[in-house]
């Protein structure tokens, strides 16, 4: 455990609080994606399998992994039972095929080994790159969004940006690296770069999140 | 498993 890595995950614990805190406040899930959080249960269900099959890694990943399966859940719960009324489907209608499909595709051909665990692992990797585009494609059509919303999607972009730094330090300090985990995360940060110039040079001078016309 | 060094990442 490293610095970056630490502070990149509460980053991650950080934006499940906030989008927790968005949705119970305002009693509304409008200008979130349904889809989005689907794919993060089907990525964090894929990829921390491991902790059923008898993977111990150390007691903090063990809690993380069942708070992140757990607290997506209860997002989905809140989204479609409790406030279910105050969500918009016709705002969600990205193709999530196109997100699912692909990362299987990549899983079965990038993968370090032939098992069903170590596929599940890369597809997840590879489907959490991309599975907050849902969420971008209704702030690219709303050309809006609310504060704290967008506060939810900078913490999380945070959190995989702060692994970036994580594995240049592993790698000068253990020499090894993982290509997957890697390459996935640069794709996943790149993804953020338009809404965070928007995030630093609106949201956090004070003023609302704003897409040009 | 136990390849690849993300696995002891989240």
């Amino acid at each position: 455990m490293n610095i970056f890595r630490l502070f990149g995950d509460l980053a991650h614990l950080a934006s499940i609080f906030i989008l927790l805190q968005k949705i119970q406040v305002s009693r509304s899930c409008r200008g979130l994606s349904f889809k989005t959080q689907v794919l993060y249960v089907v990525v964090f269900v894929s990829r921390y399998l491991d902790l059923f099959l008898g993977t111990w890694v150390s007691f903090y990943n063990t809690v993380m992994k069942l708070f992140f399966i757990g607290s997506s859940c209860y997002i989905l719960y809140l989204m479609r039972v409790q406030f279910r009324s105050t969500y918009d489907p016709t705002l969600d209608t990205f193709r999530v095929e196109y997100l699912v499909g692909p990362s299987l595709v990549l899983g079965l051909l990038f993968n370090y080994s032939f098992t069903f665990t170590e596929i599940l692992w890369s597809f997840s990797i590879f489907l959490e790159s991309v599975a907050i585009f849902p969420q971008l494609f209704i702030l690219q059509r709303t050309g809006e969004a609310e504060t704290i919303t967008t506060h939810y999607i900078a913490a999380l972009g945070i959190y995989r940006a702060l692994y970036i730094p994580n594995w240049i330090y592993r790698y000068w300090t253990e020499g090894s690296a993982d290509p997957i985990a890697i390459v996935a995360g640069l794709v996943q940060t790149g993804l953020y770069a338009d809404f965070f110039y928007v995030y630093f040079t609106k949201v956090l001078q004070g003023k609302r999140f704003e897409l040009p016309a | 498993t136990g390849k690849g060094r993300g696995k002891d990442e989240l």
